[in-house]
């Protein structure tokens, strides 16, 4: 079983190794991927290993052979369907942000409770009423809905999306959200990166 | 040394056991706990052994002496200076995001480089030029900056936090910033935290 905190890391191993194949590389050492990416290189051989790739004394890792498994693990040749809800501040940040840097995921469509924000599209990405919602779902086979709503209207949002048919939630409002069992929730909360920060500081100023 | 996993997930405690305390519980089983933020009970005794809380069995953990812990650990006591650099879309969902949530952390200014956007007040935090940044910085003894800026600024303003001195920088922007050894940086990326998403459902589907 691969711990999360090594699964966190991998789509940055992949888009590392990805420039490595564009140049030709075939070997890499820890030691330079800990330089390019600011990974400690102990982490950097715990985390290969997890992918049965030990590399050898000398020699470092063969590119070929990590870029073919964690293409495996992040399943990078399925196309996987995303849609955003709530399209104010936050929705409208993330549906302008690059995911296409990874071809894996795709917001393929926005939902919006407000008139104004309805039939408008931003980079290409058209802005839908919440009421059409369902039956966009499921007949797209949406798997993945990322909520950016206020959080007065993050449990209906969230009673909604599954109801569609969506398996993963990716929850940006302060609500815990109360789901059926086989629906998976992450949680994105800034207030808690900054306390983990603030946290580490404070220890590296004791020590 | 306590896991960046259970550091992640301390401030999730601490909110749930301040509104046990507001009820006037004074003791908590880990059941009660997983049952309120859908965290597996196995996991929540693993954390809390490492606050040094055992717990005994039949009366549960004590509610008093958890939050006392937690609060010496995310120095709850201490306010932390935080600004904001980018005040676009995503950066204006981070000023209006409720962080006091968190009485610790403050965003006590943001900066940019719009003339528009200069002078005016986002929920109560003043928009600053980023020339002000670094007199601010040492006046206020600022010790964290989010940035929120295009990717082309990011390492210009990493080095421009940096100089003004502070301590702790949580990026926004997809660059991976170089810093002195002393400067923590912790990344958010939703592409990441995507592609984990779709890691962990493929897993399931699979089984
Ligand atoms: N987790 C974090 O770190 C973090 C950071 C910033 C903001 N947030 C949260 O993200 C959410 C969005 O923040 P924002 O600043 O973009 O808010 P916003 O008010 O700018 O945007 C909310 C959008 O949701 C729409 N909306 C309202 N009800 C809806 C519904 N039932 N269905 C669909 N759309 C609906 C509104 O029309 C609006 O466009 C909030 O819950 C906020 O607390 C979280
Ligand atoms: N990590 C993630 O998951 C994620 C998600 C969404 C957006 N982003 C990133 O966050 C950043 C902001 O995104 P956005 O949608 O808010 O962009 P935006 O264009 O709406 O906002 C950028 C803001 O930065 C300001 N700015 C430009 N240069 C600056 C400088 N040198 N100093 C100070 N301010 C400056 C602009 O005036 C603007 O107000 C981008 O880098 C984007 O890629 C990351």
């Amino acid at each position: 079983r691969l711990p999360v905190v090594t699964a966190r890391r991998l789509p940055l191993y992949y888009r590392y190794l990805q420039t490595l194949v564009a140049l030709g590389k075939q070997r890499v050492s820890s030691a330079e991927v800990s330089a390019a990416l600011h990974i400690d290189s102990a982490t950097i051989r715990r985390d290969f290993s997890y992918l049965g790739e030990l590399g050898r004394k000398g020699y470092g890792y063969n590119v070929d052979y990590l870029l073919r498994f964690l293409q495996d693990f992040l399943k990078q040749d399925e196309i996987v369907k995303v849609i955003l809800v709530g399209v104010g501040n936050l929705g409208t940040a993330l549906c302008r942000y690059d995911f296409y840097r990874s071809k894996q995921m795709n917001i393929v469509a926005a939902f919006d409770v407000d008139p104004l924000k309805l039939g408008q599209e931003i980079e290409g990405i058209p802005v839908h009423a919440v009421k059409d919602l369902e039956s966009f779902v499921k007949r797209e086979g949406v798997e993945i809905a990322i909520l950016a709503v206020p959080a007065s209207s993050a449990q209906v949002t969230a009673d909604l999306v599954v109801r569609a048919g969506v398996l993963g939630i990716l929850n940006f409002t302060p609500r815990t959200l109360s789901v059926p069992p086989d629906v998976r929730v992450h949680h994105i909360d800034v207030t808690t990166e900054l306390q983990i920060l603030v946290y580490y500081l404070k220890r590296g100023q004791r020590q």
